[in-house]
């Protein structure tokens, strides 16, 4: 475990709890992509299958069971408890078009054709993508809420902070996974975009909205 | 002891 390591799963649960935060406390989830929250649900479902199987670290397994709970939790807000703000109209990304092909390539290309070992290729590939239908949405409404500005930040800030940590463990241990690398470049490439326009709009005070 | 077979990130 290094710093860049942890910083970066902390970002990544501060992204998680701000938005389930958002939703409970303005009692609404209008402008958040229900899709994206299922795919992250079914992203730790497959990954964090290990639980069973092997034991890594108490920080390890507490993490992972902190970011299937939020990751419930923020479903059912969505899907259940908040149903009758969700903006189902904007939300049309296919998530299929995501799911089935990562899942194809899952199959392929894998460390080891076991169940466990492509369920959690699986779920890497998957989380690469999983963002892309709320990016999706931001681009058909044409603006995001701050909070959720935030909420993306960490995000991708996790994703970040993640290949700074590959780096790192590549030059002092030797360690290296390509299929967790591949994937995890792509996924921070994804938010490049959001990146420079949170820096340029947010940051200075304003809400998020694109370029007409 | 760190081997991609664990996967010890999250």
């Amino acid at each position: 475990m290094n710093v860049f390591r942890l910083v970066g799963d902390l970002s990544h649960l501060l992204a998680i709890i701000m938005l389930l935060k958002k939703i409970w406390s303005s009692r609404s989830c209008a402008g958040i992509s229900g899709k994206s929250q299922l795919l992250f649900a079914l992203v730790f479902t497959t990954r964090y299958l290990d639980l069973f199987t092997s034991f890594i670290s108490v920080y390890n397994t507490s993490m992972k069971v902190i970011y299937i709970l939020c990751a419930y939790a923020t479903v059912y807000l969505i899907y259940v408890k908040f149903k009758a703000t969700y903006d189902h109209n904007h939300d049309t990304f296919r998530a299929e078009f995501l799911v089935v092909p990562v899942g194809g390539l899952a199959f392929l290309v894998n460390h080891d054709f076991t169940p466990l070992e492509i369920l959690w290729t699986f779920s890497i590939y998957l989380e690469s993508v999983a963002i892309m239908p709320q990016l999706f949405m931001i681009s058909k409404t044409g603006e995001a809420e701050s909070i959720t500005s935030h909420y993306l930040f960490c995000l991708g800030g996790y994703r970040a902070l993640y290949i700074i940590n590959w780096l790192y463990r590549f030059y002092s241990e030797g360690f290296f996974d390509l299929i967790a690398i591949v994937a995890g470049c792509v996924q921070t490439i994804l938010y490049c975009d959001f990146f420079y326009l949170y820096i340029t709009k947010v940051i200075y005070g304003q809400k998020l909205s694109l370029p007409a | 002891e760190e081997d991609i077979e664990s996967h010890d990130e999250l």
